[in-house]
Order: structure tokens, then C-alpha cells, then sequence
């Protein structure tokens, strides 16, 4: 019989493990936790979300991502360990348990299954989709700058052999269309938050201007807050602010189109970089660094559960 | 299987704003086949640059003649691989 208890969360996980144990989260879950697929990448891959509810008719959600640039490893198995936790506390915490018992959370941990597979069998410095350019030899797109927020503006790139590609149009991507498509539909999501790797950093819009958010002072707060919590772990400092005060002008990313339409805690996290192995952080790192997120993410969703808009 | 036998990621600090154009410039030449894993944003922020073996002299020549100043972040990015791999194999053999 297949048990969560013995998928180790200490290591790295090829796309075919981390699916099973989905099903098998499922199972030992069922009546907290669905798997539904919310689209098809570009080489026909499911693209499966974890729900997490308790009930109710479209209540309000809170969305997470992780594995977006599919070489940050440490993302998707940070969002393994998460998932886990969220199920477990479940009625043990406080937190979770309020959380839950009035919202809805939708967890996409292998938001780019194409190039998640690619980097275990030909690239694994691979960060893009899989997807065919016409006219260029390179492949794929930065779905961080598929969106149609600020799209096409100098914070990412034309050219098809550019990590930065942007793409031939806004949403051209399958991955990004899906999740454009299921928050529209939803209609009722709440939070968003985009989890990356790597550089320390907690970030809100915008990244395609400079000017702040018409939300700012409080996403700056709460933001302040969760990267308190996050050190007080164990000592990894992150920095915070907008994409464009605190790193550089990024268009077309996904928290400035979710902020656009209406996600008002619009969230992007950079895990932690130990300034040794950039995204290739060892498997030996991946508790450590899910444990300290995780009061973090817990502050943005009890404040997204404590103020409702 | 792309492998990436060599290549190092190089943690470079620029001192000022002409040193990170100078970083971009470098960025953009498409022979020297270099990649940001970390871009250039500001002076005193670390950058983050993988550069395939067969780049790696051009490419300290031009930091060292700028006086741009480097550490090398990762050694060989493939022993990490490879590293990697054996980890998950045990992980999946236990």
C-alpha cells in the first residue's frame, strides 16, 4: 500500500514520483484534498492543481505555484513539503484550520511539467517552456514574462534565444493561458503567490513600472512581517519590496497580471541562495528551507483570511 | 544529455552603474554562450554568471581588464550534477 509516510521529502523527485504522490496525498486526504487538471502544456502534459477545501461554493482562494522556471528544483520540492503540511495541520493548527474552514486553497506545484522533464533527461539548467519558435532554432519561453501586464516592454526580451523571451504574444504560452484561464474563471481568488528561486527576496508589483501600487503600504507590511517570521527560523535574511524598487523592471510577470486583475495579495517569493550553489541548492537543503517558508506563506494567507475585500 | 563539464558560475560584484552595462554588454554576446542565473541589477548587489568552459578566459579577461570584481561561486557545475543525481538515486534506492 502506498503512504505519503514513505516519499522521502529530502529529495529530489522526477515529474512521475512527485505525480504519484499527488494521488496518494489524495487518497490519504479525501476529504480535504482533489486533483484536477486545469489545461495541458505545450507537449500535452496534464497540468494538475492540489484543492484543498472543506466545502462550500466558490469561496474565496488563495493560489500557489511553484516549479514556473523549471531548473529552481528546490520550488517544487518546497512545494511537495508544503502541500504535505497544509494537510497535516489541517485541524491541528489553528491557522490552517481557519484558513480552510472559509477558503479555498489551489496549489500548481509543477507549473512547467515540459521543462521540468527536460531538465531531468537532456538540460538541467533548462528554465523555460518547451515550446517551438517559428523563424529561430531556440526553444521556449519565459512564462515569468508571458503576461499580459506591462507585456513586451524592455524588462524582458525578443529574441527566442533569450532566457528573458517574452514570447511571440501575451498568454502565448499553454502553462500561463491555463492559469490566466482558471483565475478568470474561478473569479474568486483572493491571493496569489508565485514561488521562485533564487536571491532571498519577497516581492509584490509592480515589476513593469515603477510607480507603487495603489495596495502598497499593506502588501510592504505584510510583507515586512513574513520576512520577520521567516528569519526568525533560522537566520536567512530576505529583502522585500516591488519587483522593480527591489530587483529590476520585469514585464509581463505573473503577480503584476494577477495584481491587474484584481489579486490583491499578490505575492512573489525568491527561496533562499546559501551564495554557494545558485538554484542547484543540495537536496540537503530542501527541509530546511520549506520550514522556513512556511510561517511566511501562513502570514500572507491568515492576513488574506483576516481581511477580505 | 547536456553536460556541463567545466563550466563555472562566477558571483560578480559591479562597483558602479558603468560596470553593470558593462555586465550586460557581456551578457548579450551571443559567442560567449554566458548565462545570468542571478542578473545584474545594481552597484554592490551580486550578480551571478555561468560561463561554459570554453568562455571561461575571455570572460575573466574581461571582468579582470574592467577590474570588475569576481569570486568563483561554483567550481565545476557538472561535479554538482552529478552530484545531484547520485543523492536522488540513493534517495530512490532507500
Amino acid at each position: 500500500e502506498r503512504s505519503t509516510s514513505t516519499f522521502d521529502f529530502a529529495s529530489y523527485h522526477t515529474i512521475e514520483e512527485i505525480y504519484d504522490w499527488m494521488d496518494v496525498l489524495v487518497d490519504d486526504h479525501p476529504n480535504l484534498i482533489s486533483k484536477i487538471e486545469i489545461g495541458r502544456s505545450y507537449e500535452n502534459r496534464s497540468l494538475y492543481v492540489m484543492k484543498f477545501s472543506t466545502g462550500g461554493s466558490n469561496r474565496p482562494a488563495i493560489w500557489l505555484d511553484t516549479g514556473i522556471h523549471s531548473r529552481e528544483w528546490i520550488t517544487q520540492a518546497t512545494g511537495v513539503w508544503t502541500a504535505n503540511k497544509i494537510a497535516e495541520e489541517y485541524g491541528q493548527d489553528p491557522s490552517v484550520t481557519a484558513i480552510l474552514d472559509s477558503m479555498d486553497i489551489f496549489f500548481e506545484i509543477i507549473a512547467n511539467p515540459d521543462g521540468f522533464v527536460f531538465t531531468h533527461s537532456s538540460n538541467r539548467l533548462w528554465r523555460k517552456t518547451r515550446s517551438i519558435n517559428a523563424g529561430s532554432d531556440c526553444i521556449g519561453v519565459d512564462p515569468n514574462r508571458n503576461w499580459d501586464a506591462g507585456f513586451g516592454g524592455s524588462g524582458s526580451s525578443s529574441d527566442p534565444c533569450s532566457e528573458i523571451y517574452r514570447g511571440p504574444y501575451a498568454h502565448s504560452e499553454r502553462e500561463v493561458k491555463a492559469i490566466v484561464d482558471f483565475i478568470h474563471g474561478h473569479g474568486n481568488v483572493k491571493s496569489v503567490i508565485s514561488i521562485h528561486s533564487y536571491s532571498q527576496m519577497l516581492l509584490f508589483p509592480y515589476g513593469y513600472k515603477r510607480g507603487p501600487a495603489a495596495h502598497h503600504q499593506e502588501l510592504n507590511e505584510l510583507a515586512k512581517k513574513a520576512v520577520s517570521d521567516l528569519a526568525a527560523m533560522y537566520g536567512t535574511k530576505y529583502s522585500y519590496g516591488s519587483i522593480a524598487d527591489t530587483i529590476y523592471l520585469a514585464d509581463g510577470t505573473t503577480v503584476d497580471w494577477t495584481y491587474d486583475n484584481g489579486v490583491k495579495y499578490s505575492f512573489t517569493f525568491e527561496l533562499r541562495d546559501t551564495g554557494r550553489y545558485g538554484f542547484l541548492l543540495p537536496s540537503t537543503e530542501i527541509i530546511p528551507t520549506a520550514t522556513e517558508t512556511w510561517p511566511a506563506l501562513l502570514d500572507i494567507m491568515v492576513h488574506v483570511l483576516e481581511n477580505p475585500y | 544529455e547536456q553536460l556541463f563539464v567545466g563550466d563555472q558560475v562566477l558571483r560578480i560584484t559591479a562597483r558602479d552603474e558603468e560596470q553593470i552595462a558593462l555586465l550586460r554588454v557581456l551578457g548579450e554576446r551571443a559567442e560567449m554562450q554566458v548565462d545570468f542565473w542571478r542578473d545584474p541589477t545594481r552597484p554592490h548587489h551580486p550578480a551571478d554568471l555561468r560561463v561554459p568552459f570554453a568562455s571561461l578566459q575571455a570572460v575573466k579577461f574581461f571582468l579582470e581588464s574592467h577590474s570588475i570584481s569576481y569570486s568563483i561561486m561554483i567550481e565545476d557545475v557538472q561535479e554538482l550534477l552529478d552530484e545531484e543525481k547520485k543523492n536522488m538515486t540513493k534517495s530512490r534506492r532507500t
